[in-house]
């Protein structure tokens, strides 16, 4: 969900 | 992608292999707080749960498999094979002080109060100030050898180059992370009298001393 795709980084 | 983020990751990774040095030419991990080292590897672990149910890219998976991998070993080395040169004297903030607003702060601070989002949030709190008990300990001591500030540096580079990367992917993104951001900026803002002592000495050939 959108709310997970923000966390793409490290 | 960005060549801020893969310098800031880079510098990560390279602040770890510096620290493993360290301790195994050394032999020892003298000047090194554990509790900050317990706390990374705290950070790493809540943040990077979703390892097993989200999939961002390869890289991104070896990464995180990397950093909670070696904070582990670190954590090992400090707590079993390297016991005896660890100074629990001189390691002595209060990590609870740490812990409990940065659990707090999680719970109200969110952006979706679901278990996996709280422990991102937390983990990210926590990373802000994880390095505290560190600095705290080489205010005590009052100095720290060459290859542990080099450590340092690269830890602290590492969350500065994001502050890079998130205003070039506003700009070219238009990406926003509020909590992220805020965090980073306190989390690089900790290290400003560490990175002046540095520039001033340990990168001018002199040995990391604080004055008196």
């Amino acid at each position: 969900d959108d709310t997970r795709a923000a966390h793409d980084e490290l | 992608m960005n060549i801020f983020r893969l310098t800031a990751d880079l510098m990560h990774l390279a602040s770890i292999f510096i620290l493993l040095l360290k301790i195994q030419k050394t032999r020892s991990c003298a000047g090194i707080s554990f509790k900050s080292q317990l706390l990374y590897a705290l950070v790493f672990i809540t943040r990077y749960i979703d390892l097993f149910f989200y999939w961002v890219s390869l890289y991104n998976t070896l990464m995180k498999i990397f950093f909670i991998g070696s904070s582990l070993y670190i954590v090992y080395l400090m707590q079993v094979k390297f016991r005896a040169t660890n100074d629990p004297v001189l390691d002595t903030f209060r990590i609870e002080y740490l812990l409990a607003p940065c659990a707090l702060l999680a719970l109200v601070a969110n952006y979706a109060f679901t278990a996996q989002e709280i422990l991102w949030a937390f983990s990210v709190y926590l990373e802000a100030g994880a390095i505290l008990p560190q600095l705290f300990m080489l205010q005590r001591r009052g100095e720290a050898e060459t290859i542990t500030t080099h450590y340092l540096f690269a830890l602290g580079a590492y969350r500065g180059l994001y502050l890079l990367n998130w205003i070039y992917r506003y700009w070219a993104e238009g990406y926003v992370d509020w909590i992220a951001w805020i965090a980073g900026l306190v989390q690089t803002g900790l290290y400003t009298d560490f990175f002046y002592i540095y520039y001033t000495k340990v990168l001018k050939g002199q040995k990391f001393e604080l004055p008196a």
